[in-house]
């Protein structure tokens, strides 16, 4: 059975050059 | 073009939290998150208030806007109908529950503007 990292969960939201 | 959505969003998947405990996708909850990055070395939880949500380019695509972080930063993300989000205090949302049900068999509520959803970013960026 395969097992998932808790954090592929989430979105990674880094963010971009605010204007 | 939007993210498809991978296998761990189907009802019965198996994943561990960052203290080894494994839990089903569906019986996650709020804490589990903000544990297992509290003993993260390299991720840091944000909470992503939803500001937007329009069509995509492809009639199953949808494009989120989200104010990240403290600092509101604006980041766009392009997903289909059925992508679910984490939001806090509340679990899985996405803006097609009956899709998500019906592809993945995870329960969800729908994602509207102003939830906060989960999401990570690294530790000491700025």
């Amino acid at each position: 059975v395969p097992v998932f990292p808790w954090h592929s969960l989430v979105p990674f939201l880094a963010p971009t050059q605010s204007d | 073009s939007p993210v498809a959505l991978p296998p761990f969003f189907m009802r019965g998947s198996i994943i561990q939290l960052a203290d080894g405990e494994l839990k089903r996708v569906e019986d996650l909850k709020t804490e589990d998150f903000i544990h297992s990055a509290e003993i993260s070395s390299e991720l840091k939880i944000d909470s992503s208030t939803v500001e937007r949500i329009d069509d995509g380019q492809t009639p199953n695509a949808v494009v989120i806007q989200f104010a990240v972080g403290e600092l509101k930063a604006q980041v766009c993300v392009e997903v289909l109908l059925e992508y679910p989000f984490f939001v806090f205090g509340q679990g899985w949302s996405s803006c097609s529950p009956d899709r998500t049900t019906r592809l993945f068999e995870l329960s969800c509520a729908k994602l509207c503007v102003g939830d906060v959803c989960v999401s990570l970013t690294l530790r000491g960026l700025r």
